[in-house]
């Protein structure tokens, strides 16, 4: 199966959040996320192309991308945390939850999922003190309910 | 473009 996937981070994304998918392709998800840790800029590209597809106005193309993502932070190391935990990709997610920028126009499931993610990384990853400042941010503006 | 040690970064959204 990983001799058929594409090779570059675009070509796998595309292939891993297609909205024709009609279930989650896990070879896809997984192939997307070891070529992150192959390639010398492979996260910061990787978190360019999973901001764009998390801000689709397509839910499932979101929900897919929010599965990547949470795989990726999952299985792969350092590199791509320190990724994840910078603003410039913070502030991408809170885009989508709040209603002054995409919020409005995103279905709560897909504003749910990034909410919880956030969460359990200010559990898991403490020591990416962007994180849990971004989430609380989002507390006290009352983005974040229960 | 981001070199490999990019330690930049942008400030947190004011939302």
């Amino acid at each position: 199966a990983a001799d058929m996937e594409p090779e570059t981070l675009e070509a796998r994304i595309n292939k891993a959040t297609n909205p024709l998918n009609k279930d989650l392709d896990w070879d896809g998800i997984n192939a997307f996320c070891e070529q992150l840790n192959k390639e010398l800029e492979g996260p910061p590209l990787a978190t360019r192309l999973l901001a764009h597809k998390i801000q689709s106005p397509q839910e499932w193309e979101a929900i897919q991308a929010l599965t990547v993502l949470e795989s990726c932070m999952k299985g792969c190391g350092k590199r791509f945390h320190d990724e994840v935990g910078k603003f410039r990709f913070l502030n991408e997610l809170i885009k989508v939850v709040s209603p002054k920028y995409l919020g409005s126009r995103t279905s709560e499931k897909v504003k749910s999922k990034i909410l919880e993610l956030m969460y359990s990384w200010t559990l898991g990853l403490p020591h990416e003190l962007k994180i849990s400042e971004a989430y609380q941010m989002l507390k006290k503006q009352g983005i974040v309910k229960c | 473009t981001a070199s490999f040690h990019d330690d930049s970064d942008e400030d947190l959204l004011n939302i």
